[in-house]
């Protein structure tokens, strides 16, 4: 019998091999974690969700996804072995426990799944997902611009050849207007956690304008806590503070639209390394990267967990 | 097959507004088929940049005549990308 924790999460792996390794947790875990099909994407593949709950109805819950930016292959990777861990350490861990306890962990670890069968099979350095856009040969819109907040502002291009293409209209993409309908329809997601990579920044809101948010000064300081855990691990430094004044000018993104929607605790994870590598980071830095991400995560959700609003 | 062999990933570092605006010119070359991997945006961030490779002497040429300080991040991508291929089939194998 195949197990879950046989799987080798110090590699990369196909889209199959992490769908397949999917459905191993959920059978090594049946009280704990299940799989929803959240929508499709453009070319047809499901949209797949880990539920992490103990029970209850409607519980707070946390969003959580990886891989938006299909040639972030460090972000899918890093989302496989937190997957796992989750499901290890209920029971055990007494913050993931309390946390279990009371809300619910909903995981998206291919975000695009179109756009990294891509990078497997033709172009490793591609970001976008793969619909084709009219009136041009260029395919793929950039689904961290193609979300309703700032849309089509400075930071993204209106130009279907550029990485960063808003797309046609806000939600234009299956891959973000089923993570739109998830979390509206939910209707008590209190934190968004999107995992990107690389610069080795935790983000927060907002990207399309450099004006602060309402609750800049909590986000900043937990931001402040998560990074300094994170470093205490194996001394890898973030840098920290909202997308707009951190990286760059961003419309149109995932934790922008959730903080519009109410969504308090949105932060966006930039994972290693600094530039050395970029994307393409070596497999021997899986595990500690997923690791040192592991502590700012706990941060963030059990603050979300002793918070609630 | 279209590989990435001799495209270089170039780390640019600028100064000023006037040397961003440069880069954000050079972002709207098309034909160049820059892949900005961290795009120009406020002088005190570093802009990472994959060049295909016909196009890596005429890049690092308007670089050096601008003045605009740049070092060599990857040599060679396809080296990089073999490695990752030959460590997912390592781990298949195993």
């Amino acid at each position: 019998k195949r197990s879950s924790r046989a799987f080798d999460f110090s590699s990369y792996h196909t889209l199959d091999e992490i769908y397949s390794w999917m459905d191993t947790l959920v059978e090594d875990h049946p009280g704990l974690v299940s799989k929803i099909r959240i929508g499709q994407s453009y070319e047809g593949r499901d949209l797949l969700v880990l539920k992490f709950s103990t029970g209850g109805s409607a519980r707070p819950a946390i969003w959580v996804d990886t891989g938006i930016h299909s040639r972030e292959w460090i972000s899918q990777a890093t989302g496989v072995w937190t997957a796992n861990k989750i499901a290890e350490e209920y029971g055990r861990d007494p913050s993931v426990t309390a946390l279990l306890d009371n809300m619910d962990v909903f995981l998206e670890i291919i975000a695009n799944p179109d756009g990294f069968v891509f990078t497997h099979s033709s172009d490793r350095m591609w970001r976008k997902t793969r619909s084709p856009n009219t009136g041009s040969t260029c395919l793929g819109v950039d689904p961290n611009r193609n979300w309703d907040a700032g849309f089509g502002g400075d930071g993204s291009s209106g130009d279907p050849c550029s990485d960063i293409y808003h797309g046609p209209f806000p939600h234009s993409e299956r891959e973000v207007k089923a993570i739109v309908d998830f979390i509206r329809g939910h209707g008590n997601v209190k934190s968004v956690i999107s995992i990107h990579s690389y610069s080795q920044m935790l983000l927060f809101p907002y990207g399309y304008t450099s004006v602060p948010s309402p609750d800049y000064q909590e986000m900043n300081e937990l931001a402040k806590k998560a990074v300094s855990d994170l470093a205490a691990v194996y001394g890898t430094k973030y840098t920290f503070g909202s997308i707009a004044d951190t990286i760059y000018t961003a419309a149109g993104t995932t934790v922008d639209w959730a903080y519009d929607q109410g969504v308090k605790y949105s932060f966006t994870l930039e994972l290693r390394d600094t530039g050395r590598h970029g994307f393409l980071l070596p497999s021997s830095q899986i595990l500690p990267t997923a690791t040192e991400t592991w502590q700012a995560l706990l941060d963030i959700m059990v603050h979300v967990l002793e918070h609630p609003y | 097959l279209e590989t990435f062999v001799g495209h270089q990933v170039l780390r640019i570092k600028t100064r000023n507004e006037e040397e961003v605006r440069q880069l954000q010119l050079l972002e709207s070359l098309e034909h160049l088929e820059l892949d900005f991997w961290i795009s120009p945006s406020a002088p005190a961030l570093p802009v990472d940049v994959r060049i295909p490779a016909a196009s890596v002497q005429s890049v690092k040429a308007f670089l050096e005549s601008q003045g605009i300080e740049y070092s060599v991040l990857i040599e060679d991508l396809q080296k990089l990308l073999d490695e990752e291929k030959e460590a997912m089939a390592r781990s298949r194998r195993v």
